[in-house]
């Protein structure tokens, strides 16, 4: 048997609606620490890697691990049904076939109960090294999201460039090139803030299209914590208080 | 110009 209680609902459709464009089919793994979760998209480009702790939940039991086969789209489509305000325990039999959602008012004045089919998943599973990286830049969730939207306009791809003082986001399209520079420095307004942790400058390209479709995630968390080495992917990590939600992007490279 | 690289070219399955 497995069940979790969250109390705060709104935090699980927010996770849901920060990966349903990426990924569609996914492999829960329910064990008695965490929900846990990590899938590729279709074009193996990009890689969402989400960890919910157990001991953040209201009330959680896993009496055995299991792997739970989820149609994202499916499960966002039950969870637009959940108030933002509700509850949500999710509940699975052992060797389930079906996860079951159930959707509290926050007077227990109404409660939806559905049943969401599972699926079997072949699945890929990546193993990731832990790994030094040569750059960490900490700033803003909602600052690095508008900056990628509006460099959008100019091109697909963005050239990140890290050093000590500073981080360079530049484009260069058909109508021109430019280039947004942020200084590291500790202001107290959360959007201004940027924290830099570097070793070794890095430049790295990419495609702007993932990097938008990761900053859904800004609705979880103030700040997003972008890791970067050179020739391997990028990783966005977004923590929030029931546990984290990471982006893996490969880089673009010179033809 | 860029090329797109993928994951498994720098992680492999386990």
């Amino acid at each position: 048997m497995f069940e979790a209680l969250l109390g705060n609902g709104l935090i699980l459709k927010k996770i849901i609606e920060s990966i349903k464009e990426l990924v569609t089919e996914v492999n829960f793994e329910v064990t008695s620490e965490a929900i846990s979760l990590q899938a590729m998209d279709a074009s193996h480009v990009a890689l969402v890697v989400l960890v919910l702790r157990a001991s953040e939940f209201e009330e959680y039991r896993c009496d055995r691990p299991q792997t739970l086969g989820v149609s994202i789209t499916n499960l966002a489509k039950l969870l637009k049904i959940a108030g933002n305000d509700d509850s949500i325990i999710l509940r699975a039999e052992d060797e389930a076939h079906v996860l079951t959602l159930v959707f509290t008012g926050k007077n227990n004045e109404k409660m939806c109960e559905f049943n969401l089919n599972l699926l079997t998943l072949d699945s890929e599973h990546l193993g990731i090294p832990e790994q030094e990286y040569s750059a960490e830049v900490t700033m803003s969730s909602s600052e690095f999201s508008r900056i990628c939207r509006e460099l959008t306009q100019v091109t697909d791809t963005l050239n990140l460039s890290v050093d000590k003082e500073s981080v360079k986001f530049a484009v260069s399209g058909d109508i021109g090139t430019g280039s947004i520079t942020m200084k590291a420095n500790n202001s107290d307004k959360s959007e201004e803030k940027l924290i830099l942790n570097v070793s070794d400058t890095v430049s790295m390209a990419f495609a702007l299209r993932y990097l938008n479709l990761f900053n859904k995630a800004s609705s979880l968390s103030d700040e997003v914590v972008l890791s970067l080495s050179p020739e391997v992917p990028v990783v966005l990590k977004f923590a929030f208080d029931l546990g984290e939600l990471k982006y893996f992007l490969a880089p673009k490279i010179a033809e | 110009a860029t090329i797109q690289n993928i994951l498994p070219s720098y992680f492999s399955s386990t």
